[in-house]
């Protein structure tokens, strides 16, 4: 454990409450993507099964329930809260699963380090975590203006997986025989989804200006 | 068995 996983796996909590007390305080999803929630949940899931028999670390442990609770209860919320589930935009919170699912699915079945159900369970949600973020990052395009809370959230989001890259730089520096090749790169192109927005976040809290996506 | 880092990181 070294200080840059840390604060990846802090500010990736820290992403999720933001949501989480967005939608608590305002009793509102406006702008929020639940396809990018489920699939979420689908990657904690099928990651975090092991829970109950792989013991790693109580802090591991710790995180792993609080991100199927937190991300549970946002699901809850969108779903079936009777006044934030009107404010859901389903239409234009259209992406469709399959065409993320299904490459991820078949990609897992073909690229993994062993041929058993747990470890291709593992390598799907690696490869799912990668391009969850795309029905949010539409949803965001689609509807312009960005509400300072939704555009928090993605910018934490991508700042975690920043952190992620330098803890696997400091690892490969400091661990001898370190190498995650499946992990590094789908977490690079999970990064590079977000570099986009990046640009357009830091421009607008550069100018502090609303942020605002082009067409 | 190979080590498997990957599993130690969330």
């Amino acid at each position: 454990m070294n200080l840059f996983r840390f604060a990846g796996d802090i500010l990736h909590l820290l992403s999720i409450l933001v949501l989480l007390l967005k939608i608590h305080a305002t009793k509102s999803c406006a702008g929020i993507s639940l396809k990018t929630q489920e699939l979420y949940l689908a990657v904690f899931i099928t990651r975090y099964l092991d829970l109950f028999w792989n013991f790693h670390s109580l802090y591991n442990s710790v995180f792993k329930v609080v991100y199927i609770g937190t991300t549970s209860m946002i699901v809850w919320y969108m779903r079936r809260h009777r006044n934030v589930k009107l404010t859901y935009d389903r239409d234009h919170d259209t992406f469709r699963y399959l065409f993320l699912v299904a490459p991820c699915a078949v990609l897992s079945l073909l690229i993994n380090a062993r041929y058993n159900l747990f470890e291709i369970l593992w390598t799907f949600s690696i490869y799912l975590e990668a391009v969850a973020i795309l029905p949010q990052l539409v949803l965001l395009q689609r509807t312009k203006n960005v509400d300072n809370l939704t555009g928090n959230y993605v910018f934490l989001l991508g700042l975690y997986r920043a952190f992620y890259i330098l803890n696997w730089v400091y690892r490969f520096a400091t661990e001898p025989g370190y190498s995650a090749w499946l992990v590094w790169i789908s977490g690079l192109i999970q990064t590079g989804l977000y570099l986009d927005f990046f640009y357009y976040y830091v421009q607008a809290w550069k100018q502090s200006k609303k942020l605002q996506l082009p067409s | 068995d190979q080590k498997s880092y990957d599993k130690d990181e969330l």
